[in-house]
């Protein structure tokens, strides 16, 4: 979950 | 998504309208370094390797598609296009790729979160990122006369990244669980490279002077 959340962004 | 990070891409967005303004309406691109484009487009190109294959958002979507077109097309003018490309500045801009892809690859391959191709090319455009405005930076200070277009994308910039920790600052406070060093610290050292540019910029803003870097 942590790695996904921090794709969200550009 | 907060006000900061969207200040953020919308600052992000302003930089590569301005240059795109610079290179296709005044024809010009002196100033401007082309290992810095480069850099971009390689960090762009590795870190959306999830665009057809993750789904986030619209905004997200679009905004990728945005930042990866334009940096290979700001590339392809200052390489190719017969006018743009007689204004660079080719024998200032003397900084070697290598030295930042190498570390910034050893890096990521030896620093991540998790040990997948996606993820280390992912990790790899931070760490590349964090650096890809050094040619800039140090094509600006050989450069007698910064005109202000080019002195204004580089702030924005600048601004993108001081935006983008402001963002993190609020979304550690408002999200559980959300705590990326990697990130942080690489998008730190990114923003810390413009302080000195900063200074500049704002010194001259002041007094109303033309922006020059001391040498």
């Amino acid at each position: 979950a942590a790695i996904v959340s921090q794709h969200d962004e550009l | 998504m907060n006000i900061f990070r969207f200040a953020g891409d919308m600052t992000h967005l302003a930089s590569v309208l301005v240059l795109l303004l610079k290179i296709h309406t005044i024809k010009s691109c002196a100033g401007i370094s082309l290992k810095t484009q480069e850099l971009y487009a390689l960090v762009f190109a590795t870190r959306y390797l999830d665009l057809f294959t993750d789904y986030i958002s619209l905004y997200n979507t679009l905004m990728k598609l945005i930042f990866l077109g334009s940096s290979f097309s700001i590339v392809w003018y200052i390489r190719y296009h017969k006018i743009v490309r007689r204004s660079y500045d080719k024998d200032q801009d003397t900084f070697r790729h290598y030295f930042l892809v190498l570390p910034c690859l050893l890096l990521a391959l030896l620093i991540n979160e998790k040990f997948t191709f996606r993820e280390v090319m992912w990790t790899f455009s931070l760490y590349l990122e964090a650096v890809a405005i050094l040619p800039q930076l140090v094509l600006l200070q050989r450069t007698r006369n910064i005109d202000n277009l080019t002195g204004q994308y580089v702030f924005l910039l600048g601004a993108y990244r001081a935006l983008y920790i402001l963002n993190w600052i609020y979304r550690y406070f408002t999200e559980p669980h959300y705590v990326h060093w990697i990130t942080w610290i690489s998008g730190l050292v990114q923003t810390l490279l413009y302080a000195d540019f900063f200074y500049y910029y704002f010194q001259s803003w002041k007094n109303n002077v033309k922006l020059e870097l001391p040498a």
